[in-house]
């Protein structure tokens, strides 16, 4: 079988660090 | 002569391309604009597929910063609805059912073998090629406990105002009805009127409302374990309203509302049954309830009695077990009142038990969720995009 391959992990910032980003506030606010 | 040339078309192989200026659009279409009941009647969690499959084109061309896009978007686009729907049991169903398949294709497709070892070949040939989505699978298992949170939110808001009117106030057998002396009635019925509010909910009512939640899971596609932790969860919360409530009423500590009580929860049971919920340990979650409504009908009398009632009633603290037969109140020639001495003698039998001693039962306490892994049967390749989600700008790959 192939060896298996080698993935780059992907960062991500945990939900507490977007939501202290503020990325959910809403953005309809003109 | 004239030759005509077949072309083959390509194989699709369960990814799905579009155009980064497309993403914004994609995220409307597939989650900030999306009715439940416009993809009710295709595969259930389609759109989270969907996603993956835009998620999987990404990673095949080898674009983190279109995984990172589109993850986020989603995320992001996800909390939004659910906070604009936030008394919205449907939406808030459907969003986790649908965060949670995203979760389990991201395990099913990771190139994990411990995710693996279900998936048939081709679902092994659609394992993501470059990147590592550990980090995002942390997210969205996250963003699934608050939804979660959010959805038995809505229900006990939603259950709320049935509870003791279902479990301890409405007549469900209909031999009890005349048992009940005349002032009780007449107060129940006025307090009604007076309220302008609807007569007293049924505990038909409270079960059909049970359905209801449990259909609308079902249909969404919700992994039945977590289905099964809200009921769960849903009947600690009628065991509590409903013990809180006997607790606080001397007009319900009685004889026939103990039978009444029993009735109730016979049903409640039957009704886990039928729904094969048995095994889901809601009905342990009513253990207290069931316990009180047994100590309303035995004898309340003799050392024997008082006996059987201290091996009875272990899921009631002794703070419990004496309020009930403190408020404990005959309502015919046949019952009697319990005596001091009796509930004296309970006392010193239970003084030595260990227990946080609280009368009232915490309405709040919630059960922490487990989500286990689920992967899917189902082929990407086969999937079906229908024309009415307004996708057509996102190619089959």
């Amino acid at each position: 079988r192939p060896p298996s391959r080698i993935r780059v992990l992907l960062k991500a910032p945990t939900l507490a660090e977007m939501e202290e980003m503020n990325i959910f506030e809403d953005d309809e606010s003109p | 002569r004239q030759v005509t040339v077949q072309r083959k078309e390509k194989d699709f192989e369960g990814m799905l391309e579009y155009y980064k200026e497309d993403e914004a659009l994609l995220v409307k279409n597939l989650v900030t604009d999306m009715k439940p009941n416009v993809v009710s009647a295709t595969v259930p969690c389609l759109p989270a597929y969907i996603l993956f499959m835009c998620i999987r084109h990404a990673d095949y061309i080898n674009d983190d910063q279109k995984v990172h896009s589109l993850l986020t978007s989603t995320i992001n686009a996800i909390k939004k609805v659910l906070k604009k729907n936030n008394d919205d049991f449907e939406m808030t169903s459907f969003w986790l059912a649908n965060t949670s398949r995203l979760l389990h294709c991201l395990k099913q497709y990771s190139g994990d073998e411990a995710f693996m070892t279900q998936n048939s070949a081709k679902q092994n040939e659609h394992c993501l090629k470059n990147f590592d989505l550990a980090e995002y699978r942390q997210v969205l298992s996250d963003l699934s406990i608050q939804i979660y949170q959010q959805l038995v939110r809505v229900a006990e808001a939603i259950m709320q105002p049935m509870i003791v009117s279902s479990m301890l106030e409405s007549e469900s057998i209909p031999s009890l009805a005349g048992v009940k002396p005349m002032g009780y009635r007449n107060r129940t019925s006025s307090f009604d009127c007076e309220d302008g509010g609807p007569a007293g909910y049924t505990l038909e009512a409270l079960i059909r409302q049970l359905g209801q939640f449990y259909t609308t899971m079902a249909d969404h596609g919700l992994d039945p374990e977590i289905g099964e932790q809200v009921v769960r969860q849903l009947f600690y919360s009628i065991n509590a309203v409903t013990l809180n409530n006997l607790l606080l009423r001397k007009d319900v500590c009685s004889w026939s509302t103990g039978m009444q009580l029993r009735y109730n929860i016979s049903q409640l049971e039957e009704w886990l049954r039928g729904k094969n919920l048995h095994q889901s340990g809601a009905i342990a979650t009513m253990e207290p309830l069931i316990q009180a409504a047994q100590l309303l009908q035995v004898k309340k009398k003799t050392s024997q009695d008082a006996e059987a009632i201290c091996s009875l009633c272990t899921a009631l603290s002794l703070q419990q077990i004496v309020k009930i037969l403190n408020l404990y109140t005959p309502l015919n020639e046949f019952e009697e009142r319990v005596t001091v001495s009796f509930i004296r003698d309970i006392q010193n039998r239970l003084q030595d038990r260990i227990e946080i001693n609280q009368l009232l039962v915490d309405t709040k306490h919630t059960f922490p969720v487990l989500f286990p892994y689920t992967p899917s049967a189902l082929s990407l390749e086969t999937l079906h995009i229908p024309a009415s989600l307004n996708l057509d700008f996102l190619t089959r790959v």
